[in-house]
């Protein structure tokens, strides 16, 4: 505050900081542009590892993400509520006009993050035939799972499994390679096996579960993957109606999952926490992962609620096997229907 | 945060039945944004 009037001046340390997080920033949206045109252009991003990423393990990114959460849920006063959340939605492209309430009833800004939307904001394709996306976010990879290993490609380079992503599964059909057989067209197809023991991995844990579907069919295996970005609606709903037969919770690491650590992190999905839901829908298998990061470190399921993720106690316990339940009654688990909210991605 | 869908689904053909009124097909294309409720494929 100068003797001379009331103008206000800046110190110099602020004002290179600020500089320097407006140039971190831009250099960030340049880069995003450049992925976006190459992406446009049809170039695939490569498996590029580097210096950074491995440095990221050596940070404490799960007391970072606690630390984060503990700030989120910090209650706000109410007049600043609507410049806050109005920021945020500025920031990272949200729609304020589906929240549920109005903006200045969310006390802090990890309750506005995990916000509900007003009734009908996300209509459900009706289509018995059509599975649904369980979340708003961009697709970054789909297709069909094929061979005796099921890679799912992270991005051109790198792959991993999808066993080492769901764990030890009971359920998951196993695709061996005798079973990949080829049609007229040389395209690889699976056919069923009803008696075959490699079909499925028979669990102690749930042994009545069986395919019931007619042996004529032929049936493979697909994927989906689609990253939330922060400013994304962030509950995940079911895709279709199906039965929920076990919960597997992996306590992992929280990396970050954008486009660029997707880009330098090796096994990063399957490295990470996350909550694996497996099951049956009417065409046999099925199961959604949804995977922490660091800022939005846990995940909250509405049929579980007792279940508590992001601890700090499981902070070193990253390679132990997950905690897995089976929901009871044994073979018919928890019904979803199509479209029912089943879990939610919460701040720190 | 980031979730991934894997399920089984009926492929266009099969060996008995040249039929592919059954198949599921993706109906998104890469990079798509997408929301709750519609349809990722048939």
């Amino acid at each position: 505050n100068s003797s001379k009037g009331d103008s206000f001046l800046v110190p110099g340390a602020t004002l290179a900081t600020i500089v320097m997080l407006g140039a971190l920033h831009a250099r960030r949206l340049y880069g995003d542009k450049k992925l976006e045109e190459a992406r446009e252009n049809g170039i695939e991003i490569e498996f590029q590892p580097d210096v950074k990423a491995t440095f990221l393990r050596l940070l404490p990114l799960r007391s970072i993400s606690r630390f984060w959460g503990f700030l989120a849920s910090m209650e706000l006063p109410i007049w600043i509520r609507p410049y806050v959340y109005r920021s945020w939605a500025r920031a990272f492209h949200s729609n304020l006009e589906e929240a549920a309430k109005p903006l200045d009833k969310y006390a802090s800004l990890r309750e506005f993050f995990v916000r509900t939307l007003k009734d009908g904001s996300r209509p459900i394709d009706s289509d018995p035939c059509c599975l649904i996306s369980p979340v708003d976010g961009t697709i970054l990879r789909f297709g069909e799972l094929k061979g005796a290993g099921s890679m799912i490609e992270q991005v051109k380079g790198f792959s991993y499994s999808v066993s080492s992503l769901l764990g030890a599964s009971p359920f998951l059909p196993v695709i061996a390679e005798e079973d990949i057989q080829q049609d007229s067209e040389g395209q690889e197809i699976i056919p069923r096996h009803e008696n075959k023991k490699s079909w499925w991995r028979i669990s102690l844990a749930s042994p009545k579960v069986r395919d019931p579907a007619p042996a004529s069919l032929t049936t493979g295996l697909f994927y989906c993957v689609i990253y939330l970005k922060p400013g994304d609606y962030h509950r995940i709903h079911s895709p279709v109606d199906w039965n929920v037969l076990v919960r597997r919770h992996f306590s992992g690491r929280l990396f970050p999952l954008n486009e660029r650590a997707a880009r330098t992190i090796r096994n990063l999905y399957v490295e990470n926490e996350r909550i694996v839901l497996e099951g049956r829908w009417q065409e046999g298998f099925m199961a959604i992962a949804a995977i922490g990061a660091t800022t939005i470190g846990s995940i909250e399921l509405f049929i579980e609620p007792e279940l508590w993720t992001n601890q700090t106690r499981k902070n070193l316990l990253h390679s132990e096997p997950p905690e897995e339940r089976v929901y009871e009654p044994e073979a018919v688990g928890v019904m979803l229907k199509k479209g029912d909210e089943v879990a939610a991605f919460n701040m720190g | 945060s980031t979730v991934i869908l894997i399920f089984q689904a009926p492929i266009s053909k099969s060996l008995e039945d040249d039929s592919a009124s059954s198949e599921f097909r993706f109906c998104i294309k890469r990079g798509d944004r997408i929301h709750v409720g519609e349809a990722l494929g048939r």
